[in-house]
């Protein structure tokens, strides 16, 4: 058994949850925020027996897309010299670790 | 060290703390929704010394029970064609994933 | 690549996270809550190369200051005796687990 431990996109997670449970993988889903943007995503925790784990990649591969998001630049502290325009950063599809499980128990 | 990450029902979350709390067993609680029924349950996680795994576990056990849920059946798309009738699905008590710890710090 | 999961106050991980943006180091943050207190804390999940783990440690300790938190007692079941007087319990600057990773992808 594998955890893995998905970060992905708000507007993605809907249907990504669907189709996993649609191909019968549990999964657990926690509200996130980037450390960086601050801003709300969400933290998926899939349990998956090892030979299904190429299988679950591939779903949030195909679901999971890269999105530009233009930011106002923000001072990381006060007085810092921000960009006086606004700058454009690519926030990946997932963020995906994957650990080992040494103990499975469904009590 | 382990770290033992248990999804259970959110009515059984707090006398399950107290117990552990009682036992002296950290215990961090995230709020987290289950991805089939689309509920609120409970992820908690637990630091714990090898030698006291099995312990923790009886007592995970002996406080989490498994609940009938009737469910109203949803279309996972429209469209889809659904049960005339509500279904009955079974919630276990708890899901448990334990992993091991390379480095525990107390900082 | 070790997956860091710290549970630090809430009122350090502004500046923690601010500081591990700004280091290069990619996290997320989860809200939590600890099982003893029952206060709201923070869990941040930080994936790291192994060679930058000691940085990292370094700067969740500059960072995260233990405090001493003053609490009415309370029973943890009804009847029980409490202590007629507050009582003083130090909560630490972080709980710290390291675990290692098995695979990591950005999709
Ligand atoms: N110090 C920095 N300087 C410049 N640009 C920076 C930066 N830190 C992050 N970014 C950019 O901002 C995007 C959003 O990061 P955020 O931390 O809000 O949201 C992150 C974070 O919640 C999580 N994440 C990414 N790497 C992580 C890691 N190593 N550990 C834990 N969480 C991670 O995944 C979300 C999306 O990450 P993704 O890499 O696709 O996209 C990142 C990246 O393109
Ligand atoms: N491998 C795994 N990885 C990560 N998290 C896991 C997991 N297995 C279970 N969980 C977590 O534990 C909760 C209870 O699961 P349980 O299997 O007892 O009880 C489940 C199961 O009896 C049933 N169920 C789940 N998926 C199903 C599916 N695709 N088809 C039919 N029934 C399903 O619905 C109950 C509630 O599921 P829900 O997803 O709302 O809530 C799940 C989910 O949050
Ligand atoms: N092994 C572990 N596994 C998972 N999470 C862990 C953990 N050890 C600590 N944590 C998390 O870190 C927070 C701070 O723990 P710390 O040990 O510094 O500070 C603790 C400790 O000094 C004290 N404490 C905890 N449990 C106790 C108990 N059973 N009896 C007496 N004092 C306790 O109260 C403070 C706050 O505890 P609280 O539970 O509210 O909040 C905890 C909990 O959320």
């Amino acid at each position: 058994m594998k955890l893995i431990m998905a970060v992905v996109q708000d507007i993605d997670s809907p249907k990504l949850v669907a189709e996993l449970t649609r191909n019968n993988i549990g999964v657990t889903k926690l509200s996130s925020t980037g450390g960086f943007l601050q801003r709300g995503n969400t933290t998926l925790l899939m349990g998956v027996e090892e030979e299904r784990l190429d299988e679950v990649l591939k779903i949030i591969e195909k679901i999971c897309r890269p999105r530009k998001h233009v930011i106002a630049p923000f001072p990381a502290s006060p007085g810092e010299t921000m960009a006086p325009y606004p700058i454009e950063v690519t926030v990946g599809g997932a963020t995906v670790f994957v650990m080992n499980v040494e103990r499975f128990e469904k009590i």
